[in-house]
């Protein structure tokens, strides 16, 4: 977690601890530990928050974020996740830049029997996304996930083209994608794309491996937004909802 | 005197709060910082700037006591180059890049899609081998990842190829079935032609906090010996310092930085430049 956040944390425990009595039946290391994780709860949202739907379909789904975070995957994960539940999810090839990301996007859709939409030859995501979501209604598909390019918080043109898709599609969500593994950097990333195009909440991937996942605590603690799954492997079934109680333990290793 | 002690143990603090702000972390941070109070204490210093240029060149120390030239490419030919590390970390955009400087150098470049396993995968690492304009090995998704790398250090032979560079999947340094997969690349490869591959380099994504010690380590234990770092990203706001610990520990220069996506973006590591950065 970013160590400001971890400062501010601190005072907060040491406030806590300090208005609570001694119990008798712990030892004061075990209350500290006891304390810290309950703030840590606290801090990260109390209770598993997950995807809400729109009041009326197509729900959209908006997955931005860094280089390699994991949205193309998540994007997968998501849709699967919405099929298993009797949605008819459609995913949408919004990244033009990376080589073959549509290709990946599409053998994605084959496992799992989604559709993929993409406008062949097209260099505009934002006509992309909104004849997708065109498509989506007059075809009966009731979730639309896209799957945006990687992109810098300090791009200002590639966050500017995430504002125009926002504001031609309108997403129910818009998503975060962030790394489990990345350091200080988080708060910079998640407060920058909360400002500028602003999240509804977040997905935290890679958790499958020993990285603590501290970022949990900075992006949630920056933004205010619920981190609403963590990804926890490779395959399209690796996908959790998050869980407070899980992450505050996980991050005290 | 106490007036000296305070302005020296604020600036200290400053110091400490960059320091942990750019992923050194507790530990090499500890370190910096009473190496640094010992030396300002042994030459007096007061000056805040001269502090500065101290602690610079105490981290600057510590990116290259360890770290020997890099490999010169006319000892042996091939000279295979085997990338690895942790999911999207810029591997095969890097090994784009690095095709194209040394096609560009004059010397012939073949490049290895032994990433059979993640979707796209190869077509990504043959998007880029058309852009470097190298030739590029591949068998169909699926296949046996130690296959194409055997197939492609022959076809490296046959072809009189100077350098060969091989794209590995993803993988967390935790999954051991991942990483026995690496190993038994090596290995092939080492039954084949002894010495190969000649350089081993992690892919290192800066924005990666702590777990990067983990990561280089475990990798760095699988293959006996990992001889570089590329840190990429380092055009956005993260800075990396996290290098810094993986060096003081393991002795891994860092040879290569990525600043960006297109093929052009790809520096030699300078130490200084790199621990000016760190502050700005
Ligand atoms: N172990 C593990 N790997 C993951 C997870 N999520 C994604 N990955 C891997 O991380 C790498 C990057 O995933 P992508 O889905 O391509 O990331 P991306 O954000 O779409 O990347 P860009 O489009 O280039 O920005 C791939 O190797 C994925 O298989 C996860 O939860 N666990
Ligand atoms: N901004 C920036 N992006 C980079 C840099 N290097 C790579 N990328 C981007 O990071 C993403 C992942 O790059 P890949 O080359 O697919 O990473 P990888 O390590 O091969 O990924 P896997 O094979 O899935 O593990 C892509 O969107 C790249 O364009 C860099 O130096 N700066
Ligand atoms: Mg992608
Ligand atoms: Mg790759």
């Amino acid at each position: 977690m970013n160590f400001r956040v971890a400062r501010e944390f601190i005072e907060n425990v040491k406030q806590k601890a300090l208005g609570q009595g001694v119990l008798k039946s712990l030892t004061p290391g075990q209350q500290m530990v006891g304390i810290v994780h309950q703030e840590l709860i606290v801090l990260m949202g109390e209770q598993a928050v997950e995807l809400s739907l729109a009041p009326a379909p197509p729900t959209i789904l908006m997955l931005v974020g860094l280089q390699g975070s994991g949205k193309t995957t998540a994007s997968g994960k998501l849709a699967r996740l919405l099929r298993g539940r009797g949605h008819h999810p459609l995913l949408v090839a919004a990244d033009v830049y990376r080589p073959a990301a549509i290709q990946q996007l599409q053998i994605l859709g084959q496992t799992i029997s989604v559709p993929v939409f993409t406008i062949d030859g097209s260099r505009d995501p934002v006509t992309i996304c909104t004849v997708a979501v065109e498509r989506a209604r007059n075809a009966g598909q009731d979730v639309v996930i896209l799957d945006t390019a990687g992109r810098l918080h300090i791009d200002d043109e590639m966050m500017d083209e995430l504002t125009r898709i926002k504001e031609a599609v309108e997403p129910h969500e818009t998503l975060l994608v962030v790394d489990g593994m990345t350091g200080q950097d988080a708060v910079n990333v998640a407060d920058t794309f909360n400002q500028r195009i602003g999240i509804d909440g977040s997905i935290l991937t890679k958790l499958d491996g020993d990285a603590r996942g501290g970022a949990a605590l900075s992006i949630r603690s920056v933004t205010h937004k619920p981190i609403k799954f963590i990804g926890v492997g490779e395959k399209l079934d690796a996908l959790e909802p998050f869980h407070p109680e899980r992450m505050a333990s996980r991050i005290l290793g | 005197i106490r007036r000296y002690d305070k302005i020296d143990d604020d600036l200290l603090d400053e110091i400490e709060a960059i320091l942990l702000q750019t992923d050194v972390g507790v530990d090499t941070t500890t370190k910096i910082i009473e190496g640094l109070r010992a030396r300002t204490v042994e030459e007096r210093t007061k000056d805040p700037s001269a502090i500065y240029e101290l602690l610079r060149h105490e981290m600057v120390q510590i990116l290259t006591t360890h770290s020997s030239p890099p490999p010169s490419l006319d000892q042996h030919r091939p000279h295979v180059i085997m990338v690895v590390g942790v999911n999207g970390t810029g591997k095969t955009t890097t090994i784009g890049k690095m095709a194209d400087r040394y096609r560009r150098d004059g010397k012939k470049v073949l490049v290895a899609a032994a990433d059979t396993f993640r979707a796209a995968a190869i077509d990504q690492l043959a998007v880029w081998a058309t852009r470097a304009e190298v030739d590029l090995i591949r068998h169909q998704p699926g296949a046996d990842p130690a296959a194409v790398a055997f197939d492609a250090l022959q076809a490296a032979v046959a072809r009189n190829i100077d350098v060969l560079i091989i794209d590995t999947a993803g993988r967390l340094h935790t999954k051991t079935n991942l990483m026995e997969e690496l190993k038994k690349i090596k290995r092939i490869l080492g039954k084949q032609i002894p010495g190969v591959p000649h350089e081993t380099l992690i892919v290192l994504d800066a924005t990666t906090g702590q777990n990067a010690i983990s990561q280089a380590t475990l990798f760095n234990q699988a293959l006996d010996g990992l001889t570089g770092i590329v840190l990429t990203k380092l055009d956005g706001t993260a800075k990396g310092g996290i290098v810094l610990a993986i060096s003081d520990r393991l002795s891994i220069p860092v040879r290569m930085i990525g600043v960006g996506e297109t093929i052009d973006d790809l520096q030699d590591f300078d130490a200084r430049s790199f621990v000016e950065a760190l502050f700005t």
